[in-house]
């Protein structure tokens, strides 16, 4: 039996808002420590990687591992039928076919129940190693996403150039060429730790893709090293992450 | 000239 609940249903909106746009189906792994997902987009240029850890629920069951295959754009149509103040406890037994969703009024007053049907799907997964990034960097979720945003109006690829005092985005296109750098800023809200300069360029599509991911959290986390991926990562309250990380664009 | 690279040769499989 599996059971987990969540004191709101809005956290469980945002996750799936911030999937949707980049996965149409993914299989959510369950096991005694939380529930965790990882998936490529279809073109296989992005990862996601979910965690969400069991002190994420108000309450948490799980007595046997289970991998529950999901169509998000059928998960957020029934999340749709539910309000953000609602309590929503998801559920499979052994062996489901249906995933359950049930959601409680703040007043206790209203009681709604939803199955799901579960997809078998067949996922591979990946070992993501821990990576030592020689850039960090953190910033406002939002100043990323209007970046990103920025950028992606000049040219499908951005390039950005993480150095000691500033990360740059760059974009270059028929129209022109766009620059953002930012510095560190006396409040914090910008903050680098840079031990290797590194400049790598990415498609700006899936940059904005992930930025779907903001209103999970207020500050986003970039890291970049030399021939790895760009990871950009927004921590779920205290108890979780959302991960994406994107192939950088290489010269030919 | 710049080539989108799949993330998948960044990661192994498991």
């Amino acid at each position: 039996m599996f059971e987990a609940r969540l004191g709101s249903t809005l956290l469980l909106k945002k996750i799936v808002d911030a999937l949707r746009d980049m996965l149409n189906q993914t299989t959510l792994d369950c096991s005694d420590s939380g529930i965790q997902l990882q998936s490529m987009d279809n073109s296989h240029v992005s990862l996601v990687a979910l965690s969400l850890q069991v002190d994420c629920f108000e309450k948490y069951r799980c007595d046997k591992n289970v991998s529950l295959g999901v169509d998000l754009k059928s998960l957020a149509k029934v999340l749709k039928c539910a309000s953000g103040d609602d309590a929503v406890t998801i559920s499979a037994p052994d062996k489901a076919d249906k995933l359950g969703l049930s959601f409680e009024s703040l007043n206790k007053e209203r009681f709604a129940d939803y199955e799901l049907r579960l997809l078998n799907l067949d996922q591979e997964h990946l070992g993501i190693p821990d990576t030592d990034y020689s850039c960090v960097v953190h910033m406002p979720a939002t100043e990323f996403a209007r970046i990103c945003r920025d950028m992606t109006t000049f040219s499908e690829s951005v390039t950005i150039v993480c150095s000691k005092d500033s990360i740059k985005f760059t974009a270059n296109g028929e129209m022109g060429t766009a620059n953002i750098k930012l510095t560190e800023t006396s409040k914090g809200d910008v903050s680098l730790q840079v031990d290797d300069p590194v400049t790598q360029s990415f498609a700006g599509r899936y940059l904005n893709t992930f930025t779907r991911a903001t209103p999970l959290s207020e500050r986003v986390k970039i890291g970049m090293a030399a021939d790895v991926p760009l990871l950009v990562e927004y921590p779920i309250e205290d108890f979780g992450y959302i991960r994406y990380y994107l192939a950088p664009k290489v010269d030919d | 000239q710049s080539n989108q690279t799949s993330i998948a040769s960044y990661f192994s499989k498991v």
